[in-house]
């Protein structure tokens, strides 16, 4: 069973969670009809840029994040902006949202001017975290697992870090065994899902490349 | 607007609680 401590940090954690949303006149732009490609580019850069402010946000709430040392604050949400911006898009693309919403959002990422090299790892890793049925408790705990991770890059205390996410690792595991009892690899699975997230940086970067060019 | 600025800088704003987009 959970400890008190743990329930009270998962709740912190969830409630935190349910504020990390991309405002409306945002999303609402997303949802407009079809535009041309350079339409969608600015969409998306405008999204990200939001998506941003809110992970920011967030990340803020994690126990224990604003006691860390101010550049490594910068560090670790330099470092996991890209692969929380997928996860967040792998989760909203899984989730249940009207099929032609998601068809919508797929035609605008696929005519963005995004080269389908990387087009085709986004949609398998998509569809690979749709597979696992996460609830919003493990989206949760993988979205602030991912932000404190202490192996970014300019990180100076990487212990302090580290003491951040053990709890949130040692919560998840639990959590996995006791909504999974019949998979005992969920948790597993879980975890390689960050490391295929982690491969999106490398996306990412060549992607800002490409659109430059162009 | 806040498109413009780099990752860092969108960072340190938010994280100053400041969104002058």
């Amino acid at each position: 069973e959970f400890t008190q401590k743990q329930q009270d940090l998962l709740r912190h954690i969830l409630d935190a969670f349910s504020k990390y949303r991309i405002p409306q006149e945002v999303t609402k732009k997303l949802l407009q009809q079809r535009s041309s490609v350079e339409e969608n580019f600015l969409l998306l850069t405008e999204t990200a840029t939001s998506h941003v402010q809110v992970l920011v946000e967030f990340t803020k709430k994690l126990p224990g994040f604003q006691m860390l040392d101010h550049e490594d604050q910068i560090a670790l949400l330099k470092g996991s902006a890209v692969e929380a911006m997928f996860l967040r898009s792998a989760q909203i693309f899984s989730r249940k949202i009207p099929s032609q919403q998601s068809e919508l959002l797929e035609d605008r990422i696929r005519h963005s001017g995004i080269a389908e090299e990387y087009i085709v790892p986004m949609f398998n890793f998509y569809r690979s975290i749709g597979e696992l049925k996460m609830t919003q408790e493990e989206y949760s705990l993988l979205t602030a697992i991912t932000i404190l991770s202490p192996d970014r890059s300019f990180v100076k205390n990487r212990e302090a870090i580290d003491r951040l996410q053990e709890p949130l690792l040692e919560i998840l595991q639990k959590y996995c065994k006791l909504n999974h009892p019949d998979d005992p690899q969920h948790f597993a699975r879980l975890l390689g899902r960050l490391t295929e997230l982690r491969t999106f940086n490398h996306h990412h970067s060549n992607m800002l490349t490409s659109w430059r060019i162009n | 607007p806040a498109s413009n600025l780099g990752l860092e800088d969108i960072i340190r704003k938010a994280l100053m609680g400041k969104y002058d987009d």
